[in-house]
């Protein structure tokens, strides 16, 4: 298919930012 | 001795006034206001010096203060502007300003860039794309063959470095990220429009009225 290299480090978790958001 | 009963917040190193930083931001002041609550808790977590430490960066996305990420270490290290190690209140709303759903797409275009560029050349090198790719794969535990990651990383090249000169600049980034959108659904966070919901305390310390 079209999946390029960025796509695939896209997945990373460390790109998701959300977790500062979360209540410890 | 004088009995000084001063009604004055002390504020974190390095805090700046939420009416200014929302006139520079995607940001209402209340938001920012909101956004000063999330950081007091950041900034104190391991810490207590008011200032996000990376590990405490760390902990927050993934609970765990010693988990390296290649990915998170480029955030950190880009939401750093003055590249001092640690991240104060008035870097901290810039830089997530940057995510919100309301930012310019050419801010996002041009974050993402800085953070692919881990050498800070001002190009996206063969070998630093190769790299981003084997580091996701080995923290997912995924396996790919060498010869996978080539193909996909010479795919990519195809298709993004028009010039052919074996790296991407920011120019062609913008170009084939204006082709692929998806390549900066990282860069939105949604969360930062409800983030005044989500810490409703800072209305008991505002001091500014929201004119909003």
């Amino acid at each position: 298919g079209n999946l390029n290299a960025f796509d695939i480090i896209s997945l990373s978790p460390g790109f998701d930012l959300s977790g500062l958001f979360e209540e410890k | 001795m004088g009995c000084f009963s001063s009604k004055k917040t002390k504020y974190t190193p390095g805090y700046e006034e939420p009416t200014v930083l929302a006139s520079e931001t995607s940001f209402s002041v209340s938001e920012v206001e909101a956004l000063y609550e999330l950081f007091k808790k950041l900034s104190r977590s391991i810490i207590d010096d008011g200032l996000i430490h990376k590990e405490e960066f760390q902990f927050a996305l993934f609970r765990n203060r010693n988990k390296k990420n290649l990915f998170v270490d480029r955030i950190f290290d880009l939401f750093d502007i003055k590249r001092n190690g640690v991240v104060d209140f008035g870097e901290f709303v810039r830089s997530l300003s940057i995510f919100h759903p309301d930012a310019p797409v050419s801010e996002k275009i041009a974050f993402a860039f800085k953070l692919y560029d881990l050498r800070q050349t001002g190009f996206i090198e063969r070998d630093e794309l190769k790299e981003m790719v084997v580091a996701l794969l080995h923290e997912s535990d995924l396996i790919l063959s060498e010869d996978y990651v080539e193909t996909i990383v010479d795919k990519t090249y195809t298709d993004a470095d028009t010039k052919g000169d074996g790296r991407i600049d920011q120019e062609e980034w913008k170009e084939f990220v204006l082709k692929n959108p998806s390549l900066i659904k990282n860069m939105t966070l949604p969360y930062l429009k409800d983030i005044t919901l989500a810490f409703p305390s800072f209305v008991l310390n505002s001091e500014v009225p929201d004119s909003e």
